[in-house]
């Protein structure tokens, strides 16, 4: 069983990469074998498993455009039972590079055929954008998982990304699913938190996830540290919410 | 005497839009006339001036494309001083339009030539990217202001964007000085927010704004009223902020 996700929202700040970097930690800590694909050239993913952007060497721009089977750019991390496929600066510039190109959508579909039955999940962190490079992620993905922080800005743009979704259904991948919405950052003291996430809830029953990502500052220390959150404080609120959330999402895979 | 300012940062979340809208909403304040441009498909800037994005009709995608004058776009906000050219959701589509024709970075420059010497502030709102579109706002400045959440991966892409600004100096516009670097969402409580605004001061000394924006939830409040936040809540940290942050930015420019 292998499922491709795509972590994406294109609000900045919504806590895509931290989902990316600590589900991926997450399932790893069950069991699970888990590639994480970094396709932000803001290249958070790949500091926050550890590796130097600077130094990481080719990644994710080589697997789009195709110079290198996939099996030869990935590398290991410390954490256990995940495996990475970094990005790197440069990787902007592949948009450029595909644009004019038939099936342009499809660049990194066809990039993960070969490897996807050597995963139990393979995790695509996004950036804050719905160019070329995410809608690859879309269009390689059987799933999306869409953090949402709990702030009114993060609300205004939901409905153009399900309507980006339901495009990229009809013209790239019927099989996309929505895999859930995330709740992300989440207060319980903040009357905001609690009207963003009631409303969140409302409007999108039966998609938004149990599991509630809290706001947690040893989720955005961990990072400075090149640890994810298990590694970093296994204890902390952070930690268990990943946790709760892989179990969750591996419980609904079967 | 008229000023053009990016607000500019790919990375997500940091503050770019709250900054564009209460600095416009404090130089207002200060008797200054303001116009903000809405340079980022999400809208966030629209709505945070009280527009509805879905309503506004033409705005920075017309002026970009040159489609209409600049001056026939500009509308009335509820804010004193401040007037916007509104962003439409369609706006991402112009980087398609514009990037195979000559001097792609110049559209928004050439645009605002006739209306620059009626404001004393034009205030511009990027997306979280590099794209196209940010070019075009970094082209038609004079300079650049960056907000940075005191956060580990804000830090991260600060090299990268500091490098794109030498590159637009040197190719597109050499007029264009870093107004400064501002830090956000500080909460002096967290040894993280301390940390990074040490760094910050201490690798790019003389570039930091003397005012720090600190974290305050009347700001991420103000924006589901369709306020800025002197109108929300004038008594306010972040009302209280912003206006210091006004008065610096006056205080330099003389
Ligand atoms: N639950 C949380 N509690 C506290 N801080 C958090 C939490 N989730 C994320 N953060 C912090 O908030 C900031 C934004 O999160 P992150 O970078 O993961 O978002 P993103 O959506 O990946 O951003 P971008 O749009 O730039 O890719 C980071 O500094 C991160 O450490
Ligand atoms: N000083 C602050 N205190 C508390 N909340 C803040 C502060 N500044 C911004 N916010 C909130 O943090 C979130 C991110 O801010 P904002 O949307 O302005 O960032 P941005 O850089 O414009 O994001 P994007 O990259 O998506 O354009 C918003 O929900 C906003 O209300
Ligand atoms: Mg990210
Ligand atoms: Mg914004």
């Amino acid at each position: 069983m292998s499922r491709v996700i795509a972590i994406a929202n294109q609000k900045g700040g919504v806590g895509k990469t931290t989902t990316a970097v600590n589900l991926s930690a997450a399932l790893g800590a069950l069991e699970k074998r888990v590639l994480l694909i970094d396709a932000d050239p803001q290249a958070n993913a790949t500091s926050g498993l550890g590796l130097k952007p600077e130094d990481a060497g080719e990644g994710t721009y080589e697997l789009i455009e195709g110079a290198r089977k996939a099996e030869e750019l990935i590398q290991a991390t410390t954490t256990p039972g995940v495996s990475i496929i970094p990005a790197h600066l440069d990787l902007v510039a592949v948009e450029l590079e595909i644009i004019d190109q038939p099936k342009r959508e499809f660049f990194l579909a066809k990039a993960l055929q070969d490897i996807r039955s050597t995963y139990d999940y393979i995790i695509i962190d996004c950036a804050p954008s719905l160019g070329l490079i995410t809608l690859n992620a879309l269009t390689a993905s059987d799933a999306v998982l869409v953090p949402i922080q709990c702030e009114y800005y993060a609300l205004e743009g939901l409905g153009k990304l399900l309507n980006t979704i339901k495009k990229v259904q009809e013209l790239h991948n019927e099989d996309l699913d929505v895999e859930g919405l995330l709740l992300t950052m989440f207060d319980s003291r903040l009357r905001l938190s609690n009207q963003v996430a009631d409303e969140v809830r409302s409007h999108f029953e039966g998609l938004v996830f149990e599991t509630v990502i809290h706001r947690n500052v040893k989720l955005s220390e961990a990072p400075s540290h090149g640890e994810n959150i298990i590694a970093y404080d296994a204890g902390s609120k952070g930690a268990e919410n990943y946790l709760t959330l892989a179990q969750e999402l591996i419980a609904k895979a079967s």
